[in-house]
C-alpha cells in the first residue's frame, strides 16, 4: 500500500494533468509540476519515479501518457457510483450538487435521508430523495460502491449499522464521530478542522519569524 | 516548515488525546497510538520525537503534556476567529453550524453572503449575516484571522480581490478554483474528490488482490 500523503499528491498532479491537457498542452518537466503545485522537486521526482513513467531528460513527460497512468493506479477507469446519506441536509445537499465530482469520474447515483418530509422529493438534475429504510435494496440495485455520510452525529452509529448490511465498501463520513473500517469495509473520516489547524500552524510559523 | 502530511497527523494525534483526557486518561504508548489511530508506529515514534516529548520506556507519555505541545506547535493556544464567505449558501451554512470548531478552538465571527435576501437574517447562535461589501472593515473591526471560502466557482475571483484588501493572513478555499497563496496571504485549497480518490485508490488496491 502506498501512503496516504503520496496518494493525496496523486490527486493533486491529476488535477493539474486535466487542466494541461485541456489547455492541449503535450509535455512537463518534473520541475514544472513542482513549481507549479508548490511541491518539494525532489519530492515529485520520486512520484515519477514510482509511477513508472520514464520521461526523457531534458525533454519532459507525456502529459496524457502520466494522467492515464495516475487514473489506474487510483481505480479511476470506471466511473465509481457514490451515495449520499443525509442528502436532504445542509451539507448532504450542497455535495450531491457539487458538479465536480462527476469531472472525476464519481458519480451521485443514490440520495437517502430519514425526514420523511423530504422523502420523495427530488434535488433537480440529480435524482430523487428515498428513505433510508430503502439503503439495502438500492446499493445492491445500482451497484453503489461509496456512501457519503452526512447525518447528525446523533444517527451516525445506526446508519453505521444499515451500511454494514447494505455491501457497500467504502465509506466517506463527515459526522464528528470516528467510523472505523472493517474488514470489507474501508473508512474515510474527513473533518474540515484539520484543514483550519494545517492554516493555524502557518499562521503560528509566520507570526514567530 | 515541517511537511503537511507531519501537520495532518498532529491534529489526529490532537483529537484522539483530547479523547483521551476528557476520559480522565493520564498516560499513553507510542503503540497504543499507533494502533488506535492506523498509524505505522515508527512514524508514532518518530513524530513523538520531532515534539520532543520525553516519555519513559515502559511508562509512556503524558496525555496532557503531549497535548499542550500540539496545542503550541498548531498554534492553538488562543481563539483563531474565523469568517465564511457565502454563509448564507448550502456548504457556507454548514460550516457555520458545525459545532467542531469550537471544540478546537475555532470561533465563527462574521458571516458574509452578497444575496441581499439573506443580508440582515440570522443563522442561529452564530450571528447576522453580513454584506460581503462589508468584509473589509468587519475583518479588521472583529479581527478576523481565517476566511472560509464558500461562493460558485463564478464570484471566486472578485472575492478573492476583496479579501486581498482585508488584510486577512489565511483563507481555506471550497469552491472549486485553485486559488494561489501571496506574500501576505496563506491558501489552503480544499476538494473532498481528493478524499473519493484516495477512497477509489483503496477499493482498487482491494480488487486487485
Ligand atoms: N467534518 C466537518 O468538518 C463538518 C462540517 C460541517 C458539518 N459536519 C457534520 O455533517 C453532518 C451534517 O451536517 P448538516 O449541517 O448538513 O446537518 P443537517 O441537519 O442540515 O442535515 C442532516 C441530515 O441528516 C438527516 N438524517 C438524520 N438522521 C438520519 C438517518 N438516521 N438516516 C438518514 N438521514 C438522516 C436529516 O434528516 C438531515 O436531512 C453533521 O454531523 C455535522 O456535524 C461536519
Ligand atoms: N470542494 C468540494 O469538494 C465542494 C463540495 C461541495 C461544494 N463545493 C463548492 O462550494 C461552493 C458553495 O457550494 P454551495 O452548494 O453551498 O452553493 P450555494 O449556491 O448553496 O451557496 C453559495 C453562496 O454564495 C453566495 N455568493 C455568491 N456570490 C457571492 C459573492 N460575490 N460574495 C459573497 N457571497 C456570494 C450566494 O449568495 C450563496 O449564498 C461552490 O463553489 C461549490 O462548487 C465544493
Amino acid at each position: 500500500q502506498t501512503p496516504q500523503a503520496t496518494i493525496k499528491r496523486m490527486s493533486i498532479y491529476l488535477r493539474y494533468l486535466n487542466g494541461l491537457d485541456n489547455d492541449g498542452i503535450k509535455l512537463v518537466s518534473s520541475n514544472d509540476l513542482a513549481i507549479k503545485l508548490g511541491l518539494n522537486s525532489a519530492q515529485v521526482r520520486k512520484d515519477l519515479t514510482y509511477l513508472g513513467e520514464l520521461g526523457r531528460r531534458g525533454v519532459g513527460y507525456s502529459v496524457k501518457k502520466l494522467r492515464d497512468h495516475i487514473v489506474k493506479i487510483l481505480g479511476l477507469k470506471t466511473i465509481r457510483k457514490i451515495g449520499i446519506i443525509g442528502a436532504a441536509g445542509r451539507l448532504g445537499t450542497a455535495l450531491a450538487m457539487y458538479s465536480g465530482f462527476e469531472k472525476r469520474n464519481f458519480k451521485v447515483s443514490a440520495l437517502f435521508d430519514s425526514n420523511s418530509a423530504s422523502i420523495g422529493s427530488e434535488l433537480p438534475g440529480i435524482g430523487i430523495i428515498e428513505s433510508i429504510e430503502e439503503l439495502e435494496n438500492i446499493v445492491r440495485e445500482r451497484g453503489i460502491e461509496i456512501l457519503v455520510v452526512c447525518v447528525p452525529v446523533s444517527s451516525v452509529k445506526s446508519v453505521f449499522e444499515k451500511i454494514k448490511k447494505s455491501g457497500v465498501k467504502a465509506v466517506l463520513n463527515f459526522a464528528p464521530f470516528k467510523l472505523i473500517s472493517t474488514d470489507d469495509i474501508c473508512v474515510q473520516n474527513v473533518d474540515f478542522t484539520t484543514e483550519l489547524e494545517a492554516l493555524s500552524y502557518k499562521l503560528r510559523v509566520s507570526e514567530t519569524e
